[in-house]
């Protein structure tokens, strides 16, 4: 489903030049769970970044769902990602002056006019994880941890094929971030989403089906997670 | 050193009323190493948001140091906190179109011009987080980790009596946790520094002195933490 060759990922240039990402090749089949962990700077947000077209590699190419995301047009990159791809950002890029509920509609409304449905389904996502009580709050009502989950539900509601989810329970307690892990994992096994999930939780990678270590923006090995 | 006697803080009004803190009584003495844990939405960011004078209490007092916080006036409070208190904010506060270095010289240059010994120090600080080689990367270049080591390298930079941190180490991997969490150990075991660490995970709060529960707004319990 997702296919990487040869990826770089250079910024700057001369004296300040930084390799986020040398020579990363990888595949991920549909409807794998595939877990990343690496220090801090190691490249993981890059790697998603690529990945969700929202920048572009210095070389190499990436295959989502057999095309080249490298040939598409703006236009066509925008579609491709609104159609088929959930994001969860690192510091969750929420609309402040929206509530919980207009941020999850939120892409709905950027492809149609909503229906009843899309806000009963918007209403039923922010109860899975865990905000009933917080439907109406703005962004700059909600705590950290609250700010995340919608973040989340965001990505959700539109069943992508791909979520994509940077640091998903970096700012949850244990036992809400495991009831996250859990919707995520439900999510993929009963409906094949492919889901590639960037952590610093060797407790949260164990909810994949393989695990991939980065360091120095090159890929250190995978291996097989055991089902827990 | 804090002393926080029947403190609420209760948000809006009617129905959509949040009681964020419940009747919290507390005492932290100087050079003392609190963490304190709860789950997502349970007061935490508000504790500290009330001790560090940035939000009131909708009742009960708080004195820092003797001085009641009550009964300052703005500018009273800017000084207080400028001389006093380091934050680390859960989501950083850097701003964005400085680079690492000018972000931690910051809260200096807001007092006074800086001077040779305060860019030493500045660099110094930046270099005991790891981040000798960002140093001149801008908020935009920086990784979520290296953003938040900016954040604690700009709390510490005055040496202050009193650190404030907000999961300080929710963006880092465990090793570069650990570095992070024995600077703040040792620098409140060598100066006396007085310290309040809001966190989620435990092995980070075992870095403490005391470990205060929080649940809903109000005390579930506290204990003291054995030596690691
Ligand atoms: N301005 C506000 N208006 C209404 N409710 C608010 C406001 N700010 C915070 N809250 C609510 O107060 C509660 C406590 O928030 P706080 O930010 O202190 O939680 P927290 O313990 O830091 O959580 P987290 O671990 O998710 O960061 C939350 O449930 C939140 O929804
Ligand atoms: N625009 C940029 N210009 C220069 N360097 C950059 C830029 N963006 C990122 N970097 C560098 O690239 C490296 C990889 O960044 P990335 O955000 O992918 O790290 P990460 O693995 O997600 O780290 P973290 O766990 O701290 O979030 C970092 O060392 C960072 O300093
Ligand atoms: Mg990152
Ligand atoms: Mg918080």
């Amino acid at each position: 489903f997702i296919e990487l060759e040869n990826v770089q990922k250079i910024y700057g240039a001369g004296q300040a030049q930084v390799a986020a990402l040398r020579d990363v090749t990888l595949s991920i089949s549909t409807g794998e769970f595939v877990s990343i962990m690496g220090p801090s700077g190691s490249g993981k947000s890059t790697l998603l970044n690529l990945v969700s077209a929202l920048d572009v590699p210095t070389s190499g190419s990436i295959r989502i769902d057999s095309v080249d995301i490298g040939t598409l047009s703006d236009d066509e990159l925008t579609l491709f990602r609104r159609n088929k791809i959930g994001l969860v950002f690192q510091f969750f890029n929420l609309l402040p002056t929206l509530d919980a509920f207009a941020n999850v509609l939120l892409p709905i409304q950027l492809s149609r006019r909503a229906n009843q449905e899309d806000k009963d389904r918007t209403k039923e996502i922010l109860r899975e994880v865990g905000l009933e009580k917080r439907i109406h709050h703005k962004t700059t009502q909600l705590s950290g941890g609250e700010m995340q989950r919608v973040a989340i539900a965001r990505a959700l509601v539109q069943n992508p094929k791909l979520l994509l989810a940077d640091e998903p329970t970096g700012n949850l307690d244990t036992k809400t971030g495991r009831d996250i892990l859990q919707l995520l994992r439900s999510t993929c096994d009963r409906r094949g989403m492919t889901v590639v999930m960037v952590t610093h939780d060797r407790q949260a990678a164990n909810w994949g089906h393989r695990l991939i270590q980065l360091q120095d923006g090159a890929i250190l090995g995978t291996e097989t997670i055991d089902p827990q």
